[in-house]
């Protein structure tokens, strides 16, 4: 009788409303066995709230995008969806009957600029190329 | 649409991404954007000392990189470059009245601050003249010089730098070209940077730079001098010499 209850659990967790529309061929491994869907968050970065703002003299903050959830091959909890991505493309292309295709690329990026205050007052103007996710394959 | 793929589930540790607390996300974020780590606390400047020249100098150059329009006044040197650093100097040395000719303005900036493998792409020495009357109306001859070696017995080695020409009642920014400079300071990393001004009239004579204008240290903040590094990062960060 327990096990009739079982192959009911997982059909109802395939039926989860599918919350994001954009999913890649991920598609299954996303959601399966009760696994928070991969979903594209937006983060504000403010300097205000890091305290910065003594240092920082320009953005304020700026936004950025991430994914958060169950992704089917987080490397390790410190990568956001760029750096996933980049590391299973490597993969990949080593193994690639057994690692598949990633999703999660970045699809768009921009430059970020930041003018701030050294340690001795100079002022600094850093542009940094490619830096703010935008978009990703996920999404 | 989505077809199944064979998947290797023990290829990858499995970890929760999870839900962060947005400060935890964002040094998260923040660390693999490359963005520095936290800036230290600066060296307490009493906000009535500290310059406002370069920092003001400096926002108009960020507005100009984060301004997609194009519709600002062109910055020149900007485009290239992918790091810019404004110095304030450090020391001010003045021999000027009182001394025998010539009169000069020396100034000296800690360039410690930059970062290794950066290949300068330009860098200025900006300076606020005011207007002079003395001479009034005349032509004056302004050339800057790296002080390349300090001697106590004799006059120290200079390498010249810039020339500029213009009239004792002119009024605004005066920028001098000391990308020259660069080579040197690139490889003595440790060593201050020493610029020295001299100022001339059109028949030679020297002339005091106070007198003709040229505000130093102590000017008011917003007009105070400063230099300003254009850099990329490069492999060799020393140009090629010409």
């Amino acid at each position: 009788t327990a096990r009739p209850l079982k192959k009911k659990k997982l059909n109802q967790v395939n039926q989860l409303p599918n919350s994001n529309k954009h999913l890649g061929i991920f598609d299954d491994g996303h959601g399966s066995l009760d696994r928070e869907v991969c979903r594209r968050h937006e983060l504000y970065v403010s300097f205000r709230d890091l305290g910065w703002l003594d240092s920082v003299i320009a953005p304020q903050g700026y936004s950025a995008y991430y994914c958060a959830g169950e992704c089917i091959y987080p490397l390790n909890s410190c990568m956001n969806s760029t750096n996933h991505a980049t590391m299973q493309a490597l993969v990949h292309l080593m193994k690639p009957d057994i690692v598949p295709k990633v999703c999660c690329v970045p699809t768009k990026l921009s430059a970020i600029s930041l003018l701030y205050y050294d340690r001795n007052n100079n002022v600094i103007l850093r542009r940094e190329r490619n830096m703010v996710v935008q978009a990703c394959g996920c999404h | 649409g989505s077809s199944h793929l064979p998947r290797s589930p023990h290829v990858f540790p499995q970890h929760r991404l999870g839900v962060r607390e947005p400060r935890d996300m964002q040094r998260e974020i923040r660390e693999v954007l490359g963005l520095p780590g936290r800036p230290r606390s600066r060296a307490p400047l009493a906000t009535a000392q500290q310059p406002a020249s370069a920092p003001l100098f400096m926002l108009n150059l960020y507005h100009a990189m984060t301004d997609d329009s194009g519709n600002g006044p062109p910055q020149p040197h900007l485009h290239r470059a992918d790091l810019i650093m404004s110095f304030v100097n450090i020391v001010e040395h003045d021999r000027t009245l009182g001394y025998q000719e010539p009169h000069w303005k020396e100034f000296h900036f800690d360039l410690t601050q930059i970062p290794a493998g950066e290949a300068v792409t330009a860098a200025e020495f900006r300076i606020y003249k005011e207007p002079s009357t003395h001479p009034p109306n005349t032509t004056l001859h302004i050339s800057m010089f790296e002080v390349v070696q300090e001697r106590s017995n004799r006059e120290s080695d200079l390498f010249f730098l810039d020339l500029q020409t213009l009239r004792s009642g002119d009024e605004g920014w005066l920028v001098l070209d000391i990308t020259a400079a660069s080579d040197r300071w690139l490889l003595n990393h440790n060593k201050d940077l020493g610029l020295r001004l001299y100022v001339e009239t059109e028949d030679g004579h020297s002339l005091d730079p106070g007198l003709a204008g040229l505000l130093g240290q102590t000017a008011p903040r917003s007009r105070q001098p400063f230099m300003v590094g254009f850099f990329k990062a490069s492999q060799s960060p020393v140009r090629a010499p010409r």
